[in-house]
């Protein structure tokens, strides 16, 4: 799995943040641990967004994807100089 | 930077030094390639202490001492690299390091452009003499680096974002670009969008991939695009040939010269075992055929001065580089490693016939130094993205254009002017070209603004550089495209050239708020989903009993489209269009009328504005209008162009229109 992972950047629903966490980035990192134990976290995301980067595999993304308070899951994409 | 302040009517002594005064304080933060800090342009002389507001940090890394790399100038340097990384792999710490340095170049380069500090005697080998000067002289400078040496990724990006606009940041300059997508998909269009709702402009870089139509990145409304254009300086280089010919090419050569009369040229296509010789790509060129020659090579695939390097290491003794129909006239400066100059096409391809049909063809190249009063200027370069937005065909793209051709800035201690390893060379200015140079420009003249007038919003800002950008030369004749010789129109150019001073004092600005763009995101017909993955699941959705419409959207420029009749009894059939804009008065009291002209081949567009007085009292004051835009069938893919102004005799308050027929 882990030679399979690629980053991804899941948009959270913050508003939909179960009352049982005090702080976001507990419940994403709840979030992620749900469908991976050894997933990495990247980022969590606060001002621009909401939400955190991790590297997933492409089934662990799909996954994510219909949790619950789970906006989008877009994998990470290269942008370049101009 | 040498040239452009006084090329953008910013060239007033006040201007060049720094003061603490009552002006707000304003940051620009710039995601690149990081900073080489130790550069003139980040001196801090004359700047007051560091904002109080700013939370953002200096980080310490091996290679970079935050007590020393900032001060109160460079105020922030950070760097994001775990994307790249799981992407990419472990960072290659013998060419880059895990840290705010820049190995590339760019990012000191942008950053420098837009708010570096007056340095004097500036040039790159003798080349743009000057006093070289980012556009915003009093704002900081915080720098995030999100692009290493495989490229840049959405996830550092974004965290990058995150970072800067919580650190306090008021502009953020972002010199980089993906692919076209859709809104809800593109990082930096997610990230800008709350980077807007809380105040901060973001202004991006529209691509190097012109002059092909629909090329463009960074698209979002919400997104100042920046396309380039030249400025009025030019480093000529000329090719003499041994028949009495002469052509005009450019050059940032500077070393041993070549004789003053012809020696041997030749081909390189006629110089190789390989198909795609021509090009003079790396192990292509066969030594005994160009040894001690003058090379003739053919622009594309590999970098211009990697093709320097390779006649060079064949045992060339200089290089003729022409463009082909891709760069046409175009000609971009480079600090080459051998004597070279690059022609154009129409030049290139005389050369070339030459070079083919004479017995004994002979060349040398005759270095001209710096030149400044080129007319006509700015022309819009070749290489700048080009419209139509092809996420948003209503939306006009570019929003408008900044100098970006052959402009000198600050640069790395890391690699030399080239950026070929090969090239030992170490400058701290160097000359560069690409949108990613007049983006910094808009994004330090936001910053200008934002400290005239630090109440305006983000759209605001924009809608000022926007609307009294201008189109045409002093004589009256429309700013000419390079890459056709002609006219250039709204989808090459946007609003126009970028005017700081008549910016200053627009009169009228066409504002916008996080909820109308949230309205345009209900038009485009997102979904709930959709739009609170870019909205940060703010408490909106769409009301299915409203009409919303992208032709509301108050933008300061028009894209109508207008769809083609299919039946052909349809074909005298007329459609109209309608707009809806509202003025926001930043001025004093004035009265405004409207004049507004179409230019459509094939047919006449009638354009009606509703009311065409406006009447102000005081500063805030807001007025609405329509406009109704009604044309003939034209066949798809049919275009015009068109222009609305708003005038009270001191202001212009200027949009670009763009027709289409889909």
């Amino acid at each position: 799995a882990a030679a399979e992972r690629a980053s991804y950047i899941v948009h959270m629903a913050k508003t939909q943040m179960p009352p049982r966490f005090t702080e976001h980035s507990h419940w994403y990192d709840a979030s992620l641990r749900s469908i991976s134990d050894s997933a990495d976290l990247l980022y969590t995301y606060d001002t621009v967004a909401h939400g955190f980067s991790a590297l997933l595999t492409p089934a662990e993304a799909r996954i994510l994807a219909r949790h619950p308070g789970v906006l989008s899951v877009l994998p990470d994409t290269p942008y370049y100089l101009h | 930077t040498t040239r452009t302040p006084e090329f953008l009517g910013l060239d007033l002594p006040a201007e060049l030094v720094p003061e603490s005064s009552t002006i707000a304080d304003v940051v620009i933060g710039v995601l690149d390639t990081g900073v080489w800090p130790e550069r003139n342009s980040f001196d801090d002389n004359g700047l007051g202490p560091v904002p109080a507001f700013w939370k953002g940090e200096c980080v310490a890394a091996k290679d970079f001492d935050p007590t020393k790399a900032c001060n109160r100038k460079l105020i922030g340097a950070r760097f994001f690299s775990k994307g790249y990384e799981s992407s990419m792999g472990p960072i290659d710490e013998s060419h880059e390091s895990r840290s705010p340095r820049d190995a590339d170049g760019h990012g000191t380069h942008t950053s420098t452009t837009a708010a570096g500090s007056a340095v004097t005697n500036a040039s790159l080998l003798g080349y743009a003499e000057g006093t070289a000067r980012g556009m915003a002289l009093r704002a900081r400078i915080s720098v995030y680096k999100v692009c290493w040496a495989g490229g840049c990724f959405s996830s550092d990006i974004l965290a990058a974002m995150d970072a800067a606009v919580n650190d306090g940041c008021h502009v953020l300059s972002l010199s980089l670009g993906g692919g076209a997508a859709d809104y809800y998909r593109d990082s930096v269009a997610i990230g800008a969008f709350n980077a807007m709702e809380k105040g901060v402009l973001v202004s991006c870089s529209a691509g190097n991939a012109g002059p092909g139509t629909a090329t463009l990145s960074n698209l979002a409304p919400w997104i100042t695009t920046v396309g380039a254009g030249t400025l009025d300086r030019d480093f000529p280089a000329y090719v003499v040939l041994g028949n009495g010919k002469n052509y005009t090419g450019v050059s940032l050569y500077s070393g041993k010269l070549l004789p003053s009369t012809p020696i041997a040229l030749v081909y390189a296509g006629n110089a190789t075992n390989s198909s795609n010789g021509n090009l003079c790509m790396p192990g292509t060129l066969l030594p005994e055929k160009v040894a001690g020659k003058v090379v003739l090579c053919e622009r594309g695939i590999n970098a211009r001065v990697q093709k320097g390097m390779v006649v060079k290491d064949a045992g060339g003794a200089g290089m003729i580089l022409a463009n082909t129909a891709t760069n046409s006239e175009e000609l971009v400066a480079d600090a080459h490693l051998l004597p070279a100059t690059l022609i154009g096409e129409k030049a290139g391809n005389a050369v070339k016939a030459y070079s083919i049909s004479d017995p004994n063809p002979t060349a040398t190249i005759i270095f001209g130094g710096t030149k400044v009063g080129v007319s006509p200027s700015p022309v819009v370069a070749a290489f700048s993205s080009r419209g139509p937005n092809s996420v948003t065909p209503e939306i006009l793209k570019p929003d408008l254009i900044a100098p970006g051709v052959n402009i000198l800035a600050g640069w790395t201690g890391a690699v030399g002017p080239t950026g070929l390893p090969t090239d030992s060379r170490r400058v701290e200015f160097n000359i560069i070209s690409g949108t990613s140079m007049s983006c910094p420009h808009v994004s330090g003249l936001a910053a200008l603004l934002k400290e005239e007038h630090p109440d305006w919003s983000p759209a605001a800002i924009k809608s000022a550089l926007m609307t009294t950008a201008y189109v045409k030369y002093q004589n009256g004749d429309g700013i000419l495209d390079v890459a056709t010789g002609q006219e250039a129109t709204p989808f090459d150019l946007g609003a126009g050239h970028v005017d700081p001073r008549k910016a200053m004092d627009p009169g009228l600005v066409y504002d916008l708020t996080a909820q109308d763009y949230l309205e345009f995101l209900c038009a485009l017909n997102y979904t709930s989903l959709q739009i609170a993955a870019m909205s940060k699941d703010r408490n909106f959705s769409c009301d299915s009993r409203k009409n919303y419409a992208v032709s509301k959207l108050n933008y300061p420029s028009f894209s109508v489209a207008f769809a083609t009749a299919i039946a052909s009894a349809d074909e005298s059939a007329s459609a109209t269009v309608t707009h809806e804009r509202t003025v926001t008065n930043v001025g004093s009291s004035a009265t405004y009328k409207a004049t507004a002209t179409a230019k459509v081949d094939g047919g006449e567009v009638k354009i009606a504005v509703e009311p065409a007085v406006l009447s102000f009292t005081e500063t805030g004051e807001k007025k609405s209008y329509i406009v109704k835009f009604t044309a003939p069938s034209l066949p798809s893919g049919s275009s015009g162009l068109g222009r609305l102004e708003w005038s009270d005799g001191k202001h212009t308050v200027a949009s670009a229109i763009a027709f289409t027929w889909t």
